[in-house]
């Protein structure tokens, strides 16, 4: 662990009274490397370290912690600070419906999002619908009804045969959950990648015709360097309001959390963590940051 | 990257971050950088382009060093069927990939059989047998949330039966920190390994392009569960680099058997490590 890698820079310590500059040279030699093999992004590694050597160097080392706890507490309080702080939920419009609007790469697990979402909002007395927007994966369409039948929330599609586009897909679904009293819409899309620019525009037209409250970017917590590029490259095409870490319950460090929050500033909403439907958690900054940190 | 300019401090610099950028892990970052400046001075290389070179031709002998190179070609058994088992973490794209080496294996006249072993994620069946139906490929499939050993079984036998080539089972993704779903895995295994009376002849194991340093705890986990033989990395037609397969080959010794390059049946490739190490510089 990152505390115990310190241990040893911080061996030659004891009865010293304040860090020197060499000594935190080394110390921020181990965070770097911490924060690499977490994921985070090579350059807010940099821009990090930068920001926390001036707070770390001249620390007093205080009778009450040791050098090694007081590098490792202005690391984790830069940390936290930089994910954001505890979100308890998304923005609910005081117009139902609630448009929740989801995209990301391929795979990432919009489509089970969606379920927990939907899931999420039932149990607090809510009346969602989920929209099938992904005309393209087989079988994508079915995945939804399947999770709409598992947790009863009801799902509206369009018939393959009408070759409807995803924008006006979602607009229709719009008009069926004012007629029919849903107020809280969440719209499945399919993965794509950030650089395919007609799939990025189809996105944009979405967005435009039916101007979500959330527009939620769902990210794999495996995500290694290139987390920076596609987040940027959605943010800079979408309003986004927020982001989702999903497959937390791997082993994985997460540091493409804090890459995303350095390039975009939109907040992390939720966790998910697992495959079933109630397995998605709130966002606590300090329980990501000592993950990350090892 | 265009690795002109002077062979100074600066260029290593950049060399050691693009290799970092392109998830190649540090430690194995500082080894081939450390490397390259042993060469510069030993072959006294004396411009950016030579050093260049040097360091991509140690990349390419990183991923084609013996104990990999024996095992680089996919297998094809004497005993027909030749069985691959598909596996790997969720959503990386084992079920798309097996499409895709189905449409392979269809267009060169072979006969494919395939097993929907996923019976647990919503709709998983379904998804395969668009895709068996769009490769014109034949496929196994039992009831949802029945035993998926029983599906790759009955593949087998069905592969027997009516002369296949290649029968490629697919499974459930799995996180490989889940000891339940890896002791599942390990069970599909050992049944297929009884029911064909010898081990599979290939696990590949799926790994999506966008992911980090977690690949090496994926595939150390997939490695001690069952014998995975190769990897498939998927999503190279994204901005990832996939760089992480360079520590995969260092360390773990496995083989890059096949790139995915798209959302279609043909978006296929088999694995050139002269171009996927081009790539990284690009
Ligand atoms: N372990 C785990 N698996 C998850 C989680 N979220 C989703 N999954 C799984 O990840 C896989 C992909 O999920 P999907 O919901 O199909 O992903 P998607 O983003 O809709 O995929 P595309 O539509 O193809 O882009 C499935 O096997 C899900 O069960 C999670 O939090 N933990
Ligand atoms: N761009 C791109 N997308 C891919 C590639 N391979 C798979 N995908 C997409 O990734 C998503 C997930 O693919 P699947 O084949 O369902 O992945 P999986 O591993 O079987 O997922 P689970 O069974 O849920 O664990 C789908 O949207 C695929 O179209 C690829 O090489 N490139
Ligand atoms: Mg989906
Ligand atoms: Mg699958």
């Amino acid at each position: 662990s990152l505390s115990e890698k310190l241990q040893d820079v911080f061996q030659r310590l004891r009865g010293k009274g304040r860090l020197t500059e060499a000594d935190v040279t080394e110390a921020m030699r181990e965070v770097r490397l911490a924060l690499l093999e977490a994921d985070v992004n090579l350059q807010v590694v940099r821009d990090f370290i930068t920001r926390i050597k001036d707070r770390a160097i001249g620390v007093d080392v205080l009778e009450s912690l040791s050098p090694v706890q007081q590098v490792v507490k202005v690391v984790n309080d830069e940390l936290v600070a930089l994910l954001g702080g505890t979100q308890t939920g998304l923005q609910l419009s005081p117009t139902p419906p609630t448009v929740i609007m989801l995209c990301g790469l391929q795979g990432t697990g919009k489509t089970t999002l969606t379920g927990k979402l939907a899931y999420y909002y039932k149990k607090q007395g809510r009346n969602p619908l989920m929209v099938a927007c992904d005309i393209y994966r087989p079988a994508a369409v079915k995945q939804l009804e399947v999770l709409g039948e598992q947790i009863k929330v009801p799902v509206f599609t369009s018939p393959a045969q009408d070759k409807k586009s995803p924008p006006s897909i979602a607009r229709s679904a719009i008009e069926h959950a004012k007629a029919n009293g849903n107020d809280i819409v969440i719209l499945d899309t399919a993965g794509r990648l950030a650089i395919d620019e007609d799939l990025m525009d189809e996105l944009g037209q979405m967005q435009a015709w039916v101007t979500p409250h959330e527009v939620l970017l769902v990210v794999d917590a495996m995500v290694g360097q290139d987390a920076v590029n596609f987040a940027k490259q959605f943010y800079e095409r979408l309003p986004l309001t927020g982001f989702v870490m999903t497959k937390m319950d791997g082993d994985t460090r997460g540091g493409a959390a804090l890459s995303i929050r350095a390039v975009t500033s939109i907040p992390i909403k939720f966790m998910s963590v697992g495959e079933k439907l109630d397995a998605l958690e709130p966002f606590h900054p300090d329980r990501l940051a000592s993950r990350i940190l090892g | 990257f265009t690795g002109r300019g002077a062979l100074d401090e600066d260029f290593y610099e950049e060399l050691e971050t693009l290799l970092i950028q392109s998830d190649v892990n540090i430690h194995t970052t500082e080894r081939v950088i450390g490397e390259l400046r042993k060469a510069v001075r030993e072959e006294r290389l004396d411009s950016s382009e030579k050093a260049l070179d040097c360091l991509k031709r140690s990349l390419v002998a990183i991923l084609t060093e013996p104990a990999i190179a024996e095992k680089q070609a996919l297998k094809v058994s004497d005993k027909p069927p030749t069985l691959f088992l598909v596996v790997g973490v969720n959503g990386v794209g084992k079920t798309t990939s097996i499409a895709k080496m189905a449409d392979m294996y269809a267009r060169s006249g072979k006969k494919v059989i395939l097993a929907a072993g996923d019976t647990f994620r919503a709709a998983a069946i379904d998804q395969l047998e668009i895709w068996a139906q769009r490769t014109q490929t034949e496929l196994v499939k039992h009831k949802e949330g029945t035993d998926p050993a029983a599906v790759v079984f009955d593949a087998i036998r069905a592969g027997r039966a009516r002369g296949a080539d290649y029968v490629i089972a697919d499974t459930a993704g799995r996180l490989h920190n889940r000891s339940n779903l890896m002791d599942e895995l390990k069970k599909i295994y050992r049944v297929t390994e009884k029911e064909l009376g010898r081990a599979p002849d290939e696990i590949l194991m799926v790994l999506d392009a966008t992911t980090g340093q977690n690949a090496l705890s994926q595939a150390k986990n997939f490695m001690s569960a069952v014998n995975v033989t190769g990897i498939i990395l998927t999503k190279l037609d994204g901005t990832a680099k996939g760089g992480i397969v360079l520590t995969l080959a260092n360390e773990l010794k496995l083989p890059i058997k096949l790139i995915g390059l798209g959302e279609r049946a043909q978006d296929i490739e088999i694995f050139d490590p002269v171009k996927f190490v081009d790539g990284l510089f690009e």
